[in-house]
Parts: C-alpha cells; sequence; structure tokens
C-alpha cells in the first residue's frame, strides 16, 4: 500500500533511494560535497572506514549523564520507539529510571494532536522521559506527527 | 564563506523558496587536514528566533544526511526512484534551525588527509564535532546566540552526551565569547547508553513480544554475564586464554541460546518489529553498522542471521526461477 503520494507510509527500502539520490553528480555538485565520481569511493549511509574504538562503544554513559544533571543547566529529552528491537524502550526506561531523579510528574499517557495516545511520559527533575507508540529506531521518519509534536513541546517547554 | 555554501536548489526537486539551505566544510583540525561535511536547514517559521539543533545518526559511522537528513526529519524524502524528492510533511525546521553533520571524519563526504584518523574513538569525536560548531558559529554568527540544542538517535546516545559535556567544560574553559556555546539542552532517541542495561532491555523485549521461547529467553539471562562482558561478547575470541573452567561453558552455552534466539526470531525488521523488511535487501545500514561496533550480541547476531536468511531466500527464489525457465 505504499505510495509515494502518501509520505508517512513506512518505507523499508528508503536507503536504497537515498544511496541513489546521494551519487547522483547533480546532487554532490548542488551540495558542494567532494565529488565522489571524482573520488574513488561512493557515498554510503554507513562506512566501514571508520575504525571505532571498541572499549569506547561498550562504555557506559551513565557518568556523563550524573555529571550534565550535576551542571543544572540543560534541558534533557530521552525518547524511546517503542517497537525498535535493537534498542528497545525497556532496556531506556531501566536506566533511565536508575538515575534516580526525583519525579516530577508521574507516568502517563500523551496525546498527539489527532486525540491518539502518542506515547508515555515520566518527567523526573533534569530529564524527560517519552515513549513514542509504534515507532521503531528511527523514530522520526517511523511516527514522524507525533515526533513533531513530542519535539514542538519539549522546545516549548510545555508540558 | 557562508553565502558560498548555499544551496539554491536540489535536483530533484527544485528551487529552494521556503527556507535557506547551506552546506559544504568547515575545518576541524587543519594540521591533520580533517574536515567535517554539514548540511543546514534554516527555520522556515523564525530562523532568527528559533533554536539552532544539531542532529546525529549513530553507527558508529554512520551518515547524518542519509538518516536525519534524507529519510527522518528534513524537509525533503526520497522518492521510490531515487532521482526525485517530496515534501516531508513533518520536517524539523518547521521549529529549529537544523544542522546535519557527518561525524566522525570518513563518514559520508566528511574526511581526512591523515588516514589514521580512521581509528577514532568517543573523545575525538566528541572534541571534533564541539570544534565544527565553534568554526560553524565563525561562519554564520547570526546564530551564536540562538539556544542550542543536540540531538541523535542510536549511537548518537554517546555522540549526544560527549558532545555536551564537551561544551558545558569547554564552556567553562572559554578564554574569550568565541570559545562558548549557547547551549540549552539534548534529545536523544533509541540511544545506546549502557550496554549490559541496553541489551538485557533488548532480550526481556523479545520475550514480552512473543518473539522468543521462555528457555532461550532464560537461557540467555541465565548464561550470558551481561555486566562483566558488555553487551554480550560471546564466543572463543573473548575468552581469556587461560579460560576458567567456570567462565568457559557459560560463554558457550550463552553463544548457543543466542544462536537459538536468531533461528527463532526470523528475518525480522529489527529497526521495527511490526514493519515490513526491505526485500531482497534487509540489511538496515545503521544497524550494521552498530552491530560491527558491538560484536556479536543477540541483537547483532540476529540482524546477521535476518541478512543471511534474506540473502539465502533471494538464492532460493532466483534458483526457482531458473528452474521454472
Amino acid at each position: 500500500s505504499l505510495t509515494d503520494e502518501d509520505p508517512s507510509k513506512y518505507d523499508p527500502c528508503v536507503d536504497n533511494e537515498v544511496e541513489t539520490y546521494m551519487n547522483l553528480p547533480e546532487v554532490q555538485k548542488a551540495l558542494h560535497a567532494n565529488q565522489t565520481v571524482i573520488l574513488p569511493w561512493r557515498w554510503t549511509d554507513c562506512t566501514e572506514k571508520v575504525q571505532y574504538s571498541r572499549s569506547d562503544v561498550l562504555a557506559s554513559m551513565l557518568p556523563v549523564y550524573e555529571e550534565l544533571l550535576a551542571s543544572g543547566s540543560l534541558r534533557i529529552l530521552v525518547f524511546s520507539g517503542d517497537v525498535d528491537g535493537i534498542l528497545p524502550v525497556v532496556g531506556t526506561r531501566r536506566w533511565v529510571s536508575g538515575l534516580g531523579l526525583p519525579i516530577k510528574s508521574a507516568w502517563r499517557p500523551w496525546l498527539s494532536p489527532t486525540r491518539q495516545v502518542g506515547g508515555h511520559v515520566i518527567e523526573y527533575e533534569g530529564l524527560i522521559f517519552a515513549s513514542v507508540r509504534n515507532a521503531g529506531h528511527m523514530v522520526p521518519y517511523v511516527q514522524p506527527e507525533r515526533m513533531f509534536h513530542l519535539l514542538t513541546s519539549f522546545l516549548n517547554e510545555e508540558s | 564563506a557562508a553565502l558560498q555554501d548555499q544551496v539554491t536548489s536540489m535536483p530533484g526537486w527544485g528551487p529552494l523558496k521556503s527556507f535557506k539551505m547551506f552546506s559544504g566544510y568547515i575545518t576541524v583540525d587543519a594540521a591533520a587536514g580533517r574536515a567535517l561535511f554539514y548540511v543546514f536547514v534554516e527555520s522556515e517559521s523564525d530562523p532568527v528566533a528559533d533554536p539552532l539543533m544539531l542532529w546525529l545518526n549513530g553507527g558508529p559511522g554512520c551518515s547524518s544526511l542519509g538518516g536525519g537528513f534524507m529519510s527522518e526529519l528534513g524537509p525533503f524524502l526520497p522518492n521510490k526512484d531515487g532521482h526525485t524528492l517530496k515534501a516531508n510533511p513533518y520536517p524539523w525546521n518547521k521549529k529549529a534551525s537544523v544542522l546535519f553533520l557527518e561525524s566522525p571524519a570518513f563518514v559520508g563526504w566528511s574526511y581526512s588527509n591523515t588516514s589514521s584518523d580512521a581509528i577514532v574513538g568517543d573523545a575525538r569525536t566528541a572534541k571534533d564535532s564541539r570544534a565544527f560548531l565553534l568554526g560553524f558559529m565563525e561562519r554564520f554568527p547570526q546564530f551564536k546566540s540562538n539556544d542550542l540544542y543536540l540531538s541523535g538517535e542510536s549511537y548518537a546516545g554517546h555522540y549526544v552526551p560527549n558532545l555536551a559535556r564537551e561544551i558545558v567544560r569547554g564552556n567553562r574553559g572559554a578564554r574569550s565569547p568565541r570559545e562558548t556555546l549557547n547551549l540549552k539542552g539534548i534529545l536523544v532517541g533509541n540511544p545506546l547508553t549502557d550496554t549490559a542495561v541496553d541489551n538485557m532491555g533488548a532480550v526481556d523485549f523479545w520475550w514480552h513480544h512473543a518473539m522468543i521461547s521462555d528457555e532461550t529467553a532464560e537461557g540467555i539471562r541465565s548464561n550470558c554475564d551481561f555486566n562483566n562482558i558488555g553487551p554480550l561478547l560471546i564466543g572463543e575470541d573473548v575468552l581469556p586464554t587461560t579460560a576458567d573452567a567456570l567462565t568457559k561453558p557459560r560463554v558457550i552455552a550463552c553463544d548457543e541460546f543466542c544462536d537459538r534466539a536468531m533461528s527463532e526470531l526470523g528475518p525480522i525488521n529489527i529497526y521495527d518489529i511490526y514493519a515490513d523488511v526491505c526485500i531482497p535487501k534487509a540489511a538496515q545500514s545503521e544497524a550494521l553498522a552498530l552491530t560491527r561496533a558491538l560484536g556479536p550480541t543477540p541483537a547483532g547476531l540476529m540482524i546477521r542471521a535476518a541478512v543471511q536468511l534474506s540473502s539465502r531466500e533471494k538464492q532460493e527464489s532466483s534458483n526457482s526461477a531458473d528452474s521454472s525457465s
């Protein structure tokens, strides 16, 4: 049922389309990129050229959050698409809860502009956690309306 | 300098009328010849007052152009032909000016003239990203006082908080206003944060969604050491050379239960368990990159199994077609 006229539909092959587009010479020229038609490689969404530190990948970010929260100067939103199977909402809820922050506003549903449950939210001192219902790993792509509403509410400092 | 980066028209779309867009390179280390590529889309509402938001995709090693800009929250989405664009009905630049960064060097069009720069970790990624933002503010000084937010997903669960800390520390030690950034907040989606907690969450999620058996879930929970071996480092290669008799059987059992989980899960879209997979290319590159970085985690192994299964199905389908013909 996926059609170009309905951009909100999930297209599992979007990566292929993006890669085709980004490798068009006219696109690279328009974006002022070092053109891959000149350089000996194709633009790819993800590269194997980067050799990233494995110990860093394994490192916990919780001490970093503790330092950021202690600075007291930042607003933090952690959101989670609740049908992502690689970094699921379950684990994220656990580490957020594990920070031990005082709860400002208890777990509750939040509604999208169409009055559907967009997900659930809990507000802590210094951090908000919100799930996004029926969103996968790429939340803004899979549930664009719900994510945009969440973004707008956060930036406007609305509850 | 900013005007040289302005993009006035996009192929497959036409002239840009409702917002300004810029793209190009900002050098983050002149000595090494390291420069990061960006696309910047001004807010179409009020670029003077609206916040500035940096978006980072994960991997590590994935482009924020392919994910964020072209698939998720940018003003355009690709059509299926791969040559033309359609409007994204919910672009974030209705609310903020959004900056998409290809980071670290060697991701997308970002580069370094020093080949050893391909070996990188969180510290240099954060340092380079802060250098990029300071360079960006020199090129676009009109955004210097706007509220700055950092955002991203997946491995940006590392990029974003690390960069935030780098900025907070940098602001404290700044010798001049040029070295400060007006950081207001951060947003992270489905972030990799703590491998032990996140991996246990994955196993529980699969079981809660009836995708793996009770025995497999319990086998993983009982045998895989989430605390000491991070994201379920399993297999012979991680055993110490003098593997002790207590550890080795658990590691092997963990490996076996993870294999069983893969078999039970099947070729599912790990990004979105209720969505279809792309046939025949089931591999989602960002997940694969994360898998490469993490090693053989249950999630990672599952993705690989999905790809292998998909490839096998494609081959079988092809063989069948050949036989028919």
